[in-house]
């Protein structure tokens, strides 16, 4: 059988908030190893990989490997029944055509629990390789999901620019253009930081809408990395953290525009 | 103008 506790129940709320824009449905596959889920949307433009670990829940057990294809505005549904800082517990049986949820308010005078249908989901996995990109940025959460929000308004597409002297962020479109530089910063505060770890400078061009569906994911985490390579796919990895639990990572991978 | 490309010309399915 499966039986994972996470103490904060809206850890959960939250990752579904950052993968729901992009897929209907999805398998979660669940090892000894944790929580895993990759999936591509519909038009195959991008892919998100979710890493919960086994050690980030409070209890944790997995007798076999199964996967848990589930319809995500059904799981949202079920998630909106529960508080926050409710205790979450999901179990299924082995071969199990339901999964359920168990939610307990943390003083734990209020119990519930919902079943959901699992769905049958023919989900292919890609392999990603392993690849050292040229260009690594790291910066606030919150700082990229506005500058993608704001440079969506402009055009379909933003440029995003990484040299030694920083990041460009730009979009042009039928109402003009804008740009946003973020210098290297060594700032005190280092929740501000701008790390830029460069091996040659790159530019690349992305639809905005999928950065912004990306961006959805700020509020897992307050840094986001950027990592590009000339001609491959972008990859955006948020950590799934609290100041006192790491609970592994959600990593978006966006495909380049090429220039026809 | 720039074309969206696939991510399935870039990795591989498993």
């Amino acid at each position: 059988m499966f039986e994972a506790r996470l103490a904060e129940g809206g850890i959960l709320k939250k990752v579904l908030d950052a993968i729901k824009e992009l897929l209907n449905e999805a398998s979660f596959d669940c090892s000894e190893a944790g929580l895993q889920l990759q999936a591509m949307d519909n038009s195959h433009v991008s892919l998100v990989s979710l890493n919960l670990r086994a050690e980030g829940f409070e209890n944790y057990r997995c007798d076999r490997n199964m996967s848990m294809g589930m319809n995500l505005a059904s799981l949202v549904k079920i998630m909106k029944c529960s508080a926050n800082d409710d205790v979450l517990t999901i179990k299924a049986q082995d071969n199990a055509d339901v999964v359920t949820f168990v939610f307990e308010s943390k003083n734990g005078d209020r119990v519930s629990d919902f079943d959901m249908k699992l769905m049958n989901l023919d989900q292919e996995h890609l392999g990603i390789p392993e690849t050292d990109y040229a260009c690594v940025i790291k910066m606030p959460s919150n700082e990229f999901a506005k500058i993608v929000r704001d440079l969506s308004q402009f055009g379909e597409s933003i440029a995003i620019a990484c040299s030694k002297q920083g990041v460009k962020f730009s979009s042009t479109g039928d109402i003009g253009t804008g740009n946003i530089k973020l210098a290297q910063n060594s700032s005190a505060d280092s929740d501000d930081k701008v790390v830029v770890d460069l091996q040659e400078p790159v530019t690349l061009t992305f639809a905005s809408r999928y950065l912004n569906s990306f961006a959805k994911a700020a509020g897992l985490s307050e840094k986001v990395t950027l990592s590009m390579s000339p001609d491959v796919p972008l990859v955006v990895e948020f950590k799934v953290a609290t100041s006192d639990n790491d609970y592994g990572y959600i990593r978006y991978y966006l495909a380049p525009k090429i220039e026809d | 103008k720039a074309k969206q490309s696939s991510l399935m010309s870039f990795f591989q399915k498993k």
